[in-house]
């Protein structure tokens, strides 16, 4: 199965 | 001061049904140059980004920077009571508690006019910025929003992968498998049918069908969307207003 990776992997916060 | 006249109210009716299920409640920025949104969903792995532009209004001014902070379930009910065909004007004040709400009638001699309470809202924003793009497919809105609902009822996991002369849809779930490959064409009577397909990098990526779901509520809104793919990135699918875009940027989902 895979597993559901998030937003904040990808984008740091401003 | 911040007033905003669309020329229809189903386009704002749109946006907001396009989000609301996905966002509760989200800051509106408004600037001399139009709108602005951006909100996450609860669980961090879909985010909205809603730019509509100046010229996306029959009349727009705003004289100073204000946030609106409003909550989507509230606002859609609202605006549900107004006509489609209605003009649709928005107004705001720079210090306001509260967003007015203003439908007239085009035909019958009729204003109907709301308050819609403001909410504090403290959102903690993240950096998109540009994104490398290894494989952009544009294809009819309604078309992508088929192909999700079909390959939902195997899986709740899509996957998608691009390679130069096609994009493969593919649901591998408890019941059985799903595919759907869709080819470049060009529709010169029917552009809006057409197929594009550009790649610089093979890619193969899953998304959460859950999450597709939800992103597929802004068909309405373009007849075309735009899905930008990159390799262990998020999905961005854009889908463009008549001057602006609603994009959502969908985080993968990985092997364990």
């Amino acid at each position: 199965s895979k597993k559901q990776s998030s937003l904040a992997q990808f984008f740091g916060k401003t | 001061m911040l007033e905003g006249k669309f020329e229809e109210a189903s386009l704002l009716k749109k946006i907001v049904e396009a989000m609301k299920d996905c966002v509760s409640s989200c800051n509106f920025n408004c600037t001399e140059n139009g709108i602005s949104v951006q909100a996450v969903d609860n669980s961090r792995v879909l985010l909205i980004s809603l730019l509509i532009e100046k010229d996306t209004f029959e009349e727009y001014r705003c004289d100073r920077n204000i946030t609106l902070g409003v909550g989507l379930g509230s606002l859609s009910k609202i605006i549900g009571n107004g006509a489609n065909s209605d003009y649709l004007t928005i107004s705001a004040d720079d210090d306001a508690d509260k967003l007015n709400i203003i439908f007239e009638d085009k035909v019958k001699d009729k204003i109907s006019e709301y308050n819609l309470k403001l909410l504090d809202i403290d959102a903690d924003l993240l950096d998109v910025g540009p994104m490398d793009t290894d494989a952009t497919i544009t294809l009819p809105s309604a078309d992508f929003a088929k192909i999700c609902k079909d390959m939902k009822v195997l899986s709740e996991s899509l996957q998608i992968i691009v390679t130069k002369d096609s994009a493969l849809f593919q649901s591998v779930g408890d019941i059985g498998t799903g595919n759907i490959v869709i080819r470049p064409k060009t529709d010169i009577d029917h552009p809006e049918e057409s197929v594009t397909i550009s790649l610089d990098k093979p890619i193969d990526l899953s998304f959460g069908s859950k999450y597709l779901s939800d992103i597929i509520k802004a068909t309405s809104l373009s007849q075309k969307v735009t899905i930008k793919l990159t390799d262990q990135s998020p999905g961005v699918f854009e889908y463009k207003l008549p001057s602006g875009y609603l994009r959502f940027y969908l985080a993968p989902k990985f092997d364990e």
